[in-house]
């Protein structure tokens, strides 16, 4: 369960202040499935990284399960992320000089699996995003959304309880996008997965239970999705 | 005026071929503007490195303004990067340590301006595109569809005649998007700037006069788009 209270984000620059995300508050419970929507430059990615546990919030409060997240030490949040967050990156974050697989294989290390268990998991999650054929390629030698789609398997590969992604379909053709979505659905409907996704494609959040828009650092609406 | 004939584009990797492009033929007129769409994977990018005299075809000719490519050296060739070709690319590629005014004034040395010319311009660059309150900031204190429109800015500051741009509003909300479209359309309706848009957005290709589809490095299909 996470619960947000007044979360806002300042970047001071010199003189200049920039109120990246300003009093926002909601609460997303276990396996929800949420967009969150606004123009750009209007705080989404400011907000995710203060969800998941990669930023704190210059004024507010952030309860994830229970547990008031300014009040764990570096090392709690790290197991925080670890387990219990998969994130997939607006600008991927993929280790440049490993292949697809090995980027898969990486966050599996703290679930203290076999080499053999992590290479066959990281496998599936790369075949699940259509990359069967690509996981010995780095970075550099795949296509835009090819590295979009192994960051999303990375993400994936954990189980983990929270799946936090920013913009998750940019770089893919609709198609493909169409095939991420059902990924994340099923992920959602089978698993009970929480499921919150930055997005600006309309399609995306159609399919969500929920949408909270925001517009220059606030939260404007928070809306239930008619049954689609 | 971009002559293609039968562009082939193969990378080897150890024993495995792949074949990103595989004989793509086509014409492309002054003036015209033109979409590139197909899957994720397909060899638009592949496609778009090559018009753009960033990269060299495995196979096939390309010839440039009545200059074929293959008979250019490195020199020449960084002087009709530098002067004919806008390249926006899909991962951005902005200078990490330098701010967004001075990313967009970085083309401009070619043009022999002076330190006051190409600030004004870069200014009027961010401008247009809606940056004008985030000209200080380093690409990493900037959003996603910041930096997106960064590296559009650069691309137009020299009015290039061929403007090339990857997925140019695959970090934009719909609205940004519309106002990006419209800012290609008046150049190339008021200047006669050629312009190349690789885009996964149906709005971006109906805005366009002509739709060339790649799939697995061939192209299907090569269509005017009927008057909008
Ligand atoms: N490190 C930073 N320093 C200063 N300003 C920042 C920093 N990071 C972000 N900003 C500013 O905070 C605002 C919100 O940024 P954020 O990345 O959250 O936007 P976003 O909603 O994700 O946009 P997009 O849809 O374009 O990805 C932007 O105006 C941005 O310029
Ligand atoms: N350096 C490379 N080495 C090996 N394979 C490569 C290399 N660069 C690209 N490829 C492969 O060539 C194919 C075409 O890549 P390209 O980047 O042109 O696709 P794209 O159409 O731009 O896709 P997207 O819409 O996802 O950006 C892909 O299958 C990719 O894996
Ligand atoms: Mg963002
Ligand atoms: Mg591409």
């Amino acid at each position: 369960m996470i619960v947000a209270e007044n979360l806002s984000k300042v970047f001071t620059m010199g003189e200049n202040e920039v109120r990246a995300l300003d009093g926002a508050s909601f609460t997303i419970n276990e396996g929800e499935m949420v967009a969150i929507m606004g123009p750009s430059g209007s705080g989404k990615t400011t907000l995710m990284s203060i969800i998941g546990c990669l930023d704190v919030p210059t004024d507010g409060r952030y309860v994830l399960d229970g547990e008031p997240v300014e009040s764990l030490n570096e090392s709690e949040l790290a197991q925080v992320r670890g387990r219990k967050i998969g994130f997939v990156f607006q600008q991927f974050n993929l280790l440049a000089r490993t292949s697809a697989l090995e980027n898969v294989m990486l966050p599996q290390l703290y679930a203290g699996a076999t080499m053999k268990e992590r290479t066959e998991r990281a496998k599936k999650a790369l075949e699940r995003v259509g990359l069967g054929a690509r996981m010995d390629h780095n970075p550099n030698e795949l296509s835009g959304g090819q590295q979009q789609r192994v960051a999303i398997a990375r993400a994936l590969v954990n189980e983990p309880s929270i799946i936090l992604a920013d913009e998750p379909t940019g770089a893919l053709d609709s198609k493909t996008g169409v095939e991420i979505m059902s990924l994340f659905q099923s992920l959602h409907r089978d698993n009970g997965q929480t499921v919150i996704l930055v997005t600006h494609d309309s399609y995306v959040a159609r399919h969500t239970d929920r949408i909270i828009r925001l517009s220059d650092g606030h939260i404007v609406s928070d809306e239930k999705n008619p049954s689609p």
